[in-house]
């Protein structure tokens, strides 16, 4: 099965 | 002071609609150039991000810039005490811990005030910068939700490939497969119709049908929707606001484990 990945790993807080 | 109005209620009833089974609480915030309001999904899988810029406003004055706090379950039960065809004008003092809705009929006979009380919400901004994808589509946003809506049937992901032909959507399951397949029909006269295929190079991500199935929930905002995808990016679903704004989406992919 697929991994979701979350948003954070490609954007970061800012 | 914060003050705008607007001519129809549905509009505010439609953006809500379309960010309320996504976030629960969210700032609102606004400055003289408009509102917009950036959320995340309490997962932090997906994403949403509105702009109404003032220019889709009847009346609009931000004398600085203002966070309005705001729980979406709320505003939407106030919100559902205007008529649709009602004018709608919000109003925040600068130092103020309320927000009143004022609703007013299109007679003018009727005038209904409703306060709420703002919330402190603590933000989780994300910078997400602006960037040219691999491949955009562009299709009537009426289709896209009844591709997810249909493909929900049959499993939980969906593969959405981009190619020369055209773009496809496969979903599979214990129960079977499903596929949809668009072609570029640019040349058909009404632009609502249109589906237009940008890409630079093939490229084939998977997404989760369950948050595509909440963004499609802006279907009513807009005839048409688009699609911007780039290999290991998170797509991009934004649907314009007439010629004022915007709702976008984002979602992470799905990676192979």
């Amino acid at each position: 099965t697929p991994i979701q990945n979350e948003l954070l790993e490609y954007y970061a807080l800012v | 002071m914060f003050e705008a109005r607007m001519a129809q209620a549905a509009l505010l009833k439609k953006v809500l609609e379309a960010v309320k089974d996504l976030v629960t609480d969210a700032n609102w915030d606004c400055t003289s150039a408009g509102i917009s309001l950036q959320a995340m999904d309490s997962s932090h899988v997906s994403l949403v991000s509105l702009l109404m810029r003032k220019d889709g406003f009847d009346m609009y004055r931000c004398d600085r810039p203002i966070s309005l706090g705001i729980n979406i379950a709320s505003m939407t039960k106030i919100m559902k005490c205007a008529n649709n065809n009602d004018a709608v004008t919000l109003r925040a003092e600068d130092e103020g811990d309320t927000v009143v809705f004022t609703f007013e009929s299109a007679d003018q006979e009727k005038v209904s005030e409703f306060e709420m009380k703002l919330m402190d919400i603590d933000s989780e901004h994300l910078g997400i910068p602006e960037r040219e994808h691999t491949a955009t589509v562009k299709m009537p946003a009426s289709e896209f939700h009844g591709i997810c809506r249909d493909l929900s049937t049959i499993g939980e992901t969906v593969q959405v490939s981009v190619t020369k032909e055209g773009v496809q959507f496969t979903a599979s399951g214990d129960t079977g497969k499903g596929t949809i397949t668009l072609r570029n029909n640019s040349s058909v006269d009404e632009e609502s119709q249109q589906v237009v295929i940008t890409m630079q190079e093939e490229l084939s991500l998977s997404f989760a049908l369950r948050y595509l199935n909440f963004f499609t929930k802006a279907t009513a905002l807009a005839d048409s929707v688009t699609l911007s995808m780039t290999a290991d990016l998170p797509l991009v679903v934004e649907y314009r606001i007439e010629d004022t704004g915007y709702i976008r989406y984002f979602l992470a992919p799905k990676i192979d484990d």
